[in-house]
């Protein structure tokens, strides 16, 4: 279902090259959630850009489903980020003069969803990350942690059947984790979301069938929640 | 050292209240090192802020040393908060537009340290959190948790007595987190340095001699690292 074969990303800077993907490969089945560890700077942002269509890469082939993301016209990848994947950011990117209800409503206004639909559907989600009491806050009135739940509502606003999440839980205490981790799980295997997470926490990982382990830009190793 | 007694912190949007501290308390000793853990939401940031001098409680008492800081004067604020604190901040806080060399000499350059002396520091602070290749990189070319490390040696820039960690190692893998602690455990026995960190990870807070538990603003509860 999405499917990379020797994936290679290269940032130049001046003079400065920096390999973040050296030849990545990885498969992931239609309806399957995994997670991705590695240490800082390994690559897992880099990849998920590239997988959520935002980035290209320098080599190597990326196909999403029967999208063939390296070919694809820009045009196109407007339309593959709006309906196909969902995105948690590890920066969060959320908009500061948006309230946290706007800032969800925002993907389906692109999608082009009708405003009654949109309103009940950001609402329902912000209630899912407990956050019903805060519809009207900017994300300057909001904790660290908030904010985070802020973006991981937007990320399901489209209802993607593929999710790619950048650290969700790097902002939330325990019990706040386990709530979301919780959620993902649920939709993954009662909507047969495609879900690919990036974690540095082994207890959050190992809720996933499937971690890989990324290092200087490359896939090093694939383990079981039992050998978390 | 540290002494806040009865602190309490209103937010007020249009006509809601937000009660973020609720008459909270607590002492740190000089050359102590403390962790607060507790909920997303329960005030953590909004105490760190109040004692870097970057907010105001609406009520109760906070002294640092001999600075009572709900009286000082805004002028007096901006020389507590160049010489006295060093803040790692949750959302990091960098310039976009300089280096990490730019960002870590930028305290510098308000405390009117000379070039020379204001370089060597920055260089020496990047190497201790592993980015002497990166010193020209500025924050959009570096990984999130390479990110937090500049803001890291940033908060050191002026080498203050008291040091305030809003989630320190929130972006960082396991080893790296490792790396940061170990080097503020040092720098808090070597150098007698007041530290209060805020964290989710109770290995982290573990490291601790005291870790403080926070929720809906108020202290409810000290425990010691074996208790975690
Ligand atoms: N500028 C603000 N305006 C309004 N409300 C605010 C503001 N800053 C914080 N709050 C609110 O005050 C409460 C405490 O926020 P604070 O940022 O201190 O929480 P926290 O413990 O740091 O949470 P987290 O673990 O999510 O970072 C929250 O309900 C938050 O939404
Ligand atoms: N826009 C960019 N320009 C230059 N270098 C970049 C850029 N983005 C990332 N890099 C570099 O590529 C490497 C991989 O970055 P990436 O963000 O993928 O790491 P990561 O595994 O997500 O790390 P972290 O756990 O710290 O978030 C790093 O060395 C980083 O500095
Ligand atoms: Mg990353
Ligand atoms: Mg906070």
């Amino acid at each position: 279902f999405i499917s990379c074969t020797d994936v290679v990303r290269v940032y130049r800077i001046g003079d400065i090259e920096i390999a973040a993907l050296r030849g990545l490969s990885l498969e992931v089945d239609r309806g399957e959630m995994i997670s991705i560890m590695g240490p800082s700077g390994s690559g897992k942002t880099t990849l998920l850009n590239i997988l959520g269509g935002l980035d290209r890469a320098n080599a190597g082939t990326i196909r999403v489903d029967d999208v063939s993301l390296g070919f694809t016209p820009v045009s196109e990848l407007v339309n593959y980020r709006r309906r196909v994947v969902g995105h948690i950011f590890q920066n969060l990117n959320l908009i500061h003069t948006l309230t946290a209800l706007e800032n969800v409503e925002l993907p389906m206004i692109f999608n082009e969803t009708d405003r009654g639909t949109r309103k009940k559907r950001a609402e329902e989600l912000l209630h899912i990350v407990d956050l019903s009491d805060r519809l009207q806050h900017k994300p300057d009135e909001l904790s660290g942690g908030q904010q985070q739940r802020v973006a991981i509502a937007a990320a399901l606003a489209n209802d993607p059947p593929i999710l790619l999440a950048d650290e969700p839980t790097g902002e939330l205490d325990s019990e706040t984790s386990r709530i979301i981790v919780n959620y993902l799980l649920r939709i993954n295997r009662e909507f047969d979301k495609t879900i690919i997470m990036v974690t540095h926490n082994p207890i959050v990982a190992a809720a996933t069938r499937r971690i890989l382990r990324i290092e200087d830009g490359n896939i090093v190793g694939t383990y079981t929640p039992a050998q978390m």
